[in-house]
């Protein structure tokens, strides 16, 4: 299984629909400070239902919707799909929100609670997001981590 | 239940004593629970020797050195069970030229298994680029990327 | 007293926003007491807007530009009162070319005022040096240093 | 006012006396990971008087005394001095400190109390230490503190 695609659109800096096609091997992403590369990052912790915004640099929802700039207003909605898979399945992940709050995730086009596509990511041998999405500055946490939050990586594996 | 996770604590901790000697060009290192009688309520502690130095409190080590212990134990886990796909934004940030090459070589061993989305300012990381995308605010606050072709050697 | 915190909240407001135009090459910034009537018990917060771009939350900076902004408003306090001197660990490890030039250009202008010492793994923060340290461990645990004659240009 | 002097003996990585010269405008250090350098920046924080060994990553006293390798054992005294200094006058500081741990500074050769170096430097225009060192990692601080935190930054220059 490997990320195949990761769609954007309304997510902080990317209020264009924006796709972003990935390949098995090394993918580099590359910019200035600033250009978003983080902001990819975000996204994909977010479709998979990061709930704690501070992990996300956010505070409340309409800090990860496009705010606008000079010339375009602030949106409204912002949505995020990933799709994972490989040449024999794939697994169609998709999260909405709105300003106000109101949200809905939705798997294979179905729309579900946040816990089925948990299972159904589990059932692919893929686990929490911590596991394989180390956020900018972090990497060090491991380290300085309490033995009982190492522990809690360990388990993901076991 | 109990012997799953000592049968997964054993194997992880024979790739840490592995993947830390590949990464630190030698040393000796390990887990250790801290509840031995009491796996499931245990804790995990590192102990880490780069090649020569004594055993210390764990935050004594260096900025990059605290990196490549974790990015080793990281590694460790995905020995034993890769995950399908891994992201890494700016974990090299304080990685000397050295160290970087040995994480970069290891990456390459493990990118049969799984894929890798990984952020850099790095142009040594760049190299071993099987695709690179860059990101662009052409228009302030409004993120576009391009694909750059690479030529591979 | 109310008076010197004032008068020194407002000259440090006004460095900060011309220190964050230089270094982010534009844009509007300042500070802001959260609490107008009581200073002496009031917090300061930061207002960010890089060029073209919209206020925000500070947090949703990125890490490149969150160190811009907290070394505009270091170097806004040191304009105001300077220190006599600065000890900088790595700070220039998350900025691309672009802001790390403005960031050094700085430096060169508040040198004359106060003494520098900069740890750092960048080459061309090593290009403002007056004077270079080399720091080696030839035996392990044992740190020793060597100095790195500059040929100046 | 410039820092003219560092000598370091016995803590952490500097079991031998180590002379480190300084004049003003820019100096630089670099070497690989690990060899020493945020080492010597911890030096200056605690040669100051730091009193939380956490901010120069330690917890106890042994931890800042270098505990030796495969050739020579580890040390009972740690001693870092400050010469800081014009053409004019010049303020010598030291710190000593043992294994069991005992410690003394002094200030131009006379034993004195932490408060009184703080003082001498105060008297000097140089302000607390967090002020003009920015120890690795900690540089976004300044923009993840709480309002309340950074107006201690600008008390310093008040
Ligand atoms: N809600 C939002 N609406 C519009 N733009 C936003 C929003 N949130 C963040 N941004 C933009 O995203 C930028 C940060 O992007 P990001 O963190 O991805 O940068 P980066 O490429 O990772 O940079 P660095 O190399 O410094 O880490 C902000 O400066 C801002 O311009
Ligand atoms: N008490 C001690 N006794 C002996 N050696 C010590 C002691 N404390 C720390 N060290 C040594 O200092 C090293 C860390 O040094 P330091 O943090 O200064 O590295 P650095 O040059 O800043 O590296 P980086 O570039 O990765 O930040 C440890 O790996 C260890 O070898
Ligand atoms: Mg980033
Ligand atoms: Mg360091």
């Amino acid at each position: 299984m490997f990320i195949k695609q990761i769609e954007i659109q309304g997510f902080k800096s990317f209020p264009e629909k924006t796709k972003i096609i990935f390949h098995p091997g090394v993918t580099i992403i590359v910019g200035p400070n600033g250009c978003g590369k983080s902001n990819i990052v975000d996204s994909v912790l977010w479709v998979l239902g990061e709930q704690r915004l501070k992990n996300i640099r956010g505070d409340r929802t309409e800090d990860i919707i496009f705010n606008g700039n000079s010339r375009r207003p602030p949106l409204g909605m912002v949505y995020v799909s990933l799709i994972i898979g490989n040449e024999e399945k794939e697994l169609i992940i998709e999260h909405r929100a709105f300003r106000d709050g109101e949200s809905e995730y939705k798997l294979n086009g179905k729309r579900v609670r946040l816990k089925e596509i948990q299972d159904a990511l589990w059932a692919e041998g893929i686990g929490e997001k911590e596991y394989f999405v180390i956020s900018q500055g972090n990497i060090n946490q491991i380290v300085t981590a309490k033995p009982a939050e190492r522990r809690l990586f360990l388990e993901e594996a076991a | 239940s109990k012997e799953l996770f000592l049968k997964a604590f054993n194997e992880v901790n024979e790739n840490f004593k592995k993947v830390f000697n590949i990464l630190f060009g030698g040393g000796r290192a390990g887990l250790k629970l801290t509840n031995k009688e009491n796996p499931l309520e245990s804790g995990i502690e590192i102990i880490a020797q780069p090649p020569g130095k004594r055993l210390q409190n764990l935050m004594l080590f260096s900025g990059g050195e605290k990196t490549l212990i974790s990015l080793a134990f990281l590694f460790a886990l995905f020995q034993f069970k890769p995950s399908p796909f891994c992201i890494l934004d700016e974990v090299d940030a304080t990685l000397d030229d050295a160290n970087l090459t040995r994480f970069l070589n290891f990456i390459e061993q493990l990118k049969e298994k799984t894929q890798f989305l990984i952020v850099t300012h790095n142009l040594k990381t760049m190299e071993i680029a099987d695709y690179i995308y860059g990101v662009t605010m052409t228009e302030p606050n409004v993120s576009s990327l391009y694909s750059i072709k690479l030529e591979k050697k």
